[in-house]
């Protein structure tokens, strides 16, 4: 009989092993964690999201996901390592059974699983969608230029080439379309975390302007606590900041579109590694990268709960 | 399945924005099929790219010759891959 607790957390695995291995959790743990289904990618895999949920209806949510761009592996293996680390800390950690007494927390693990299988079967470095670009040979939208946020500026491509290529209009992409939708039917998300790699930041509204974020200060003070939290487990050190400020110009991101429609938590966080290894972040890196990112998740989480709005 | 036998991760910090310029410039160019797996941002901040063996030498003299200070981050991006293909049959395996 398969068993979560079977599974190589250590190692990275395939689009197959990570949804049979959401199938075990689900049935380890049926009062707490589901699988729903929230649409297809481009080419008609299944988008699944797990909800962790104790009850109630249309509960105040969180809602992370990590592999958006499919080859940061790391991440879709963070994604796995929290997903159990939530189920198993349910009533066991104080501040996890808060956050469920009272919130929901969905979690796409394979948000791009279209650039998911091709990393595993053709191009280890593919990072965009799958989709095709009409007039031109080149494939696929960058999943995190797509999104109707500051859509189509400089820090985005019009070139269906480039790797920050944002796609022919807003959520042209199936795989960022389903999610919106999700978002907005759920109408009660109060804060969104997209799991990145690689360079160690937590970052925060906007990318697509120089403008801070309403809640810039709240955000920023957050942000601190978090990869303080976070440094404390290995002394990973993460820069935190707005993208403009922390990184570059990024227009069509996930996190800001999320922030405009009143997400007010809205986060990516980029994990390691700080210029050794990039995407290719051996696998006897993920426990320790998938523990210390825990307590800087758990910090906004708990955050979010304790600041209603 | 593609691979990238000789490929290398170049981390190239630009001293300047004349140089930031040159390196957008360097990532635009398609027949060298370059890939920034760290966009350049701004001077100081490392810029991270991944060189087709085939445009290894033009690149390297590219930088070279206009003084923009690099280190070779990842020397062969296959031997990597290879490595990370073994350790994730090896558990399946046991």
């Amino acid at each position: 009989e398969r068993s979560t607790s079977t599974f190589d957390f250590a190692s990275y695995h395939t689009m197959e092993e990570i949804y049979n291995w959401m199938d075990t959790l689900v049935q380890d743990h049926p009062s707490l964690v589901s699988k729903l289904q929230i649409g297809q990618s481009y080419e008609n895999r299944p988008l699944y999201v797990l909800k962790f949920s104790t009850g109630g209806s249309n509960r105040p949510a969180i809602w992370l996901d990590t592999g958006i761009h499919s080859r940061e592996w790391i991440t879709q293996a963070t994604g796995v390592w929290t997903a159990n680390k939530i189920a198993e800390e349910y009533g066991q950690d104080p501040s996890v059974t808060a956050i469920l007494d009272t919130m929901d927390i969905f979690l796409e693990i394979i948000a791009n699983p279209d650039g998911f299988a091709f990393t595993h079967s053709s191009n280890r470095l593919w990072r965009k969608t799958r989709s095709l670009n009409a007039g031109s040979r080149c494939v696929g939208v960058d999943p995190n230029r797509n999104w109707d946020a500051g859509f189509g500026g400089s820090g985005s491509s019009s070139n269906p080439c480039s790797e920050i290529y944002r796609g022919p209009h807003p959520h042209s992409e199936r795989e960022v379309k389903a999610i919106v939708d999700f978002i907005l039917s759920h109408g009660n998300v109060k804060s969104a975390i997209s799991i990145h790699s690689y360079s160690q930041m937590l970052l925060f509204p906007y990318g697509y302007k120089t403008t801070p974020a309403a809640h810039h200060q709240e955000l920023n003070e957050l942000a601190k606590k978090a990869v303080s939290d976070l440094a404390a487990v290995y002394g990973t050190k993460y820069t935190y900041g707005s993208v403009v400020d922390t990184i570059y110009p990024a227009d069509g991101t996930a996190t800001d579109w999320a922030y405009d429609q009143g997400v007010k938590y809205s986060f990516t966080m980029e994990l390691r590694d700080t210029g050794r290894y990039g995407f290719l972040l051996p696998s006897n890196q993920i426990l320790p990268t998938a523990t210390e990112t825990w307590p800087a998740l758990l910090d906004i989480m708990v955050h979010v709960l304790e600041h209603p709005y | 399945e593609q691979l990238f036998v000789g490929d290398q991760v170049l981390r190239i910090v630009a001293s300047n924005k004349e140089q930031l310029t040159l390196l957008r410039v360097l990532g635009e160019q398609e027949e060298l099929q370059v890939d920034f797996w760290h966009h350049p941002t701004s001077p100081g901040h490392p810029a991270d790219l991944r060189v087709p063996f085939s445009s290894l030498q033009a690149v390297k003299l590219f930088l070279e010759s206009n003084r923009i200070p690099y280190r070779i981050m990842i020397k062969d991006v296959q031997e990597l891959l290879d490595e990370e293909k073994k350790n994730m049959t090896k558990p399946r395996r046991t």
